[in-house]
Order: structure tokens, then sequence, then C-alpha cells
């Protein structure tokens, strides 16, 4: 599954994602990727795209969730992507990339590895794999 | 504040001795699509836009399971899936089941755009697809020689599997897992 979310220097946010699903998946079947709050979505208060497992991510409507423990308990980005991916999602089924209006980036997985990067307008760059990079 | 975006390629049991084959040509694909959307947004382009154009860049690479390198279903047939989404307005626009459209990002944008619906799929997705004169392909442009033998893989085992994962049992299987061996990059 590939994905980007972006924001732009006024706070603009936007979420893409595209996946070939399974391997061996069932003639038919539908992932996460296309059911909005589940491997998607985007609102004023972050742009999620998510990977891994689409039956666990759609159960915990993974992307919407972000969003709403940052409007509802008043989370920072990283704290809510992390709580989302570390502590709500089957270990060894999720990562997903996130961008805050402020110009936050998070990228938590609990997975072995995300292929991931990331830039941002102050320079910083990052193309990473593993944990711990 | 300034703009800031991030990508992914899928997530999953990634060995940390890949092979250097198969591992560079996918960090090389990373960053280069990443200066595609930095240029993007030092371009000022909206970030709908910026998402849109990384993500039509890594459906066409094969190294990642979207577009040209989607994996198979049981059939050997390749369904594909995308969705987009504007973060101050809430409008998006998904898809399932294409397969012969180049690039279904942009078929989640039109359907975002230009239809009163949020989804559309199979049959229906395809036909909006060539009404809007997206560009589309014979199947077999998305079936890569990596990817059916993936799927022959995971048939052997009979499992399904995630990006860069062993295939896994699905919840209705009750025997134990098969041991390390047969895992294959997507």
């Amino acid at each position: 599954t590939v994905g980007c979310v972006a924001v732009d220097s006024f706070g603009n946010l936007a979420a893409a994602t595209s996946t070939g699903g399974l391997v061996n998946k069932m003639v038919g079947r539908i992932g996460d990727t296309p059911i909005i709050g589940a491997g998607t979505y985007a609102n004023k208060f972050c742009a999620i795209s998510a990977t891994g497992r689409g039956e666990a991510i759609i159960r915990e409507t993974v992307a919407r969730d972000v969003a709403a423990v940052m409007e509802y308990k008043g989370l920072g980005l990283k704290e809510a992507a992390d709580y989302i991916v570390h502590e709500v999602a089957p270990k060894g089924t999720t990562g997903l990339i996130a961008v805050s209006p402020k110009g936050e980036v998070a990228m938590p997985f609990n997975t072995t590895g995300m292929f991931r990067a990331c830039a941002t307008e102050d320079g910083f760059t990052e193309v990473a794999i593993w944990h711990s990079e | 504040m300034g703009w800031a975006i991030a990508l992914h390629g899928g997530a999953g049991d990634i060995p940390k001795n890949i092979p250097a084959e198969r591992l560079e040509p996918r960090e090389a694909a990373l960053r280069r699509i990443l200066d595609i959307g930095v240029a993007a947004l030092n371009a000022k382009r909206p970030p709908l836009d910026v998402v849109e154009l990384v993500v039509c860049e890594l459906e066409n690479s094969p190294y990642f399971n979207a577009g040209r390198g989607s994996v198979l279903t049981t059939n050997g047939t390749v369904e594909m899936e995308a969705c987009i989404m504007d973060g101050n307005t809430k409008r998006c626009g998904a898809v399932s089941g294409v397969t012969t459209v180049v690039n279904p990002i942009s078929l989640a944008r039109q359907i975002m755009e230009k239809t009163p619906h949020i989804y559309l799929a199979f049959d229906g997705a395809e036909a909006f697809a060539r009404e809007q004169g997206l560009e589309t392909v014979d199947r077999s442009h998305f079936i890569t020689p990596e990817n059916i033998e993936r799927l022959k893989q995971a048939k052997e085992a009979n499992r399904v599997q995630q990006d860069y994962t062993q295939p896994i049992k699905t919840e209705d299987q009750k025997e134990p897992p098969i041991p390390d061996g047969i895992s294959k990059l997507g």
C-alpha cells in the first residue's frame, strides 16, 4: 500500500492512499484503503494514510481515530498517532503517516518495518524502513 | 508553521537482511518521489494536487503494492483501490475493484470532484474512468513476475499476505503458522 499526506504553509491538509490489497485475497475483497476513516482521513486536525492489515485497520477505524483523539482528547499529532498505532491497533498490523496543520510529521508503525519518507520546510528529510534508524 | 510531506510504500515484516537488489530500488524510489512532492510544495501547488501527484508516482513504480506493482487475487487478477481526502472541506473520493485504470488515485479524485458520490467500485468505476478519459491499459500491465511468484507461494501455503510480510493465516484457518522461508517482498 502506498500513501502520501501533505500540508502547505497555510495549514491546508490532504491525504491519499492506493493499494493492490493482500496477496491471494478473495476476488471482490475490499480493504481499508477506500473506506473513509479506516485507511485514509483528513480534516482540520490532521491528514492520515495507513498501511498494513486492512481488516484490522477497518475494525479500529485507525485514520479517523487519530483525528478523533486529537480533537476530543487534545493530544498532539505524535501522541495521537502513537496511541492509536501502539495502544489500539493489534501488534504487527498497522503503520501510518500523518501531518498536522502546524507542519508536524508522525510515522509510527507496529510492524517490523515500513517503507517511509518525509520532509519539512525547515530542511528536515528522512527516508527509513525499520525502527530507530 | 511550514509545509510538510510524508509518504509510505507499505508496511510489514520487512527483514533487516533484505537483499540489496530488493532494498536499493525501493529506497531510491522513495527518495525520488519525495523530491517530486517537495518540489511541488515549494512551487505552491495545493496539498490535494501534491498527494495525488506523489501517489501517482508510487502507483507507477513496480516496487510498491499499488498500480503497476499491485499484488494478485486468488484468481491471479489485479483489483486496485484508492482514496483521496481534502482536510479543509472533508470532500473525499474512493474507488475499489478497478482492473485497467493506470492511476486509481486520479480516478478517486475524479469521483470526489465530478460526482455527487464518494465511492464507486468495479464495473461502475471502470465505466466512469473511461467516461472521464483517464488512461487505461490491458490488465496484464499490472501483473509483474514477482507478484506472480508471490501469489504462487501464498496459494501453496493457503494464506493471504500483507505487504512485505510472509503469508499469514486468515481468521478461519486454525493450523499452526508455516515456518519462515516463504516471505517475498512486494
